[in-house]
């Protein structure tokens, strides 16, 4: 197992692990499709659902983390994360995929795919942010 | 016996990264 401060990903993305959709409805993390995401932000009163095309992706200072710039929503707003590289997206009409799809399979079991700049990730933001 | 371990169920918008822009008003 690793140390106790090695920074890991939520438990959430393993292989396996049960979530319930915004009608309550139950699926694997690994069975979800863009559609589920669409209707359950349909459904939430807070949550919309935005289009974030990645732009760019470079290699963090941190060793395993990689710095993965979006343009988010109708404005291309401009927002950088940092994130483990194998911490999976959820890519329109494609599914999972991480800066390092191999680790994300090793440590979590979850199928996934490369990430790649023109890329376009599910995202959120609040519905009533104005 | 055994007690049945409870599963976790998660939100599904735990999922998905917020990716809010920074409001310029």
């Amino acid at each position: 197992p690793p140390p106790p401060s090695a920074p890991s990903l939520p438990p959430y993305f393993t292989k396996g692990s049960i979530i319930q959709l915004a009608d309550g409805e139950l699926k694997r993390v690994e069975d979800l499709k863009t559609e589920d995401f669409i209707q359950s932000a349909e459904i939430s009163n807070e949550l919309k659902i935005d289009s974030s095309t990645v732009e760019r992706i470079d290699s963090s200072h941190t060793p395993n983390f990689a710095i993965i710039q979006f343009a988010v929503g109708e404005h291309r707003s401009q927002v950088s994360v940092e994130v483990l590289v194998e911490y999976p997206f959820f890519v329109f009409g494609q599914g999972w995929s991480s800066c390092c799809p191999e680790r994300t399979s090793q440590l979590l079991e979850l199928p996934c795919t490369k990430l790649s700049v023109g890329d376009v990730c599910i995202s959120l933001t609040l519905k009533n942010l104005r | 016996n055994v007690e049945p371990r409870s599963v976790p169920v998660f939100p599904w918008h735990s999922l998905v990264p917020f990716l809010a822009p920074t409001q310029s008003d």
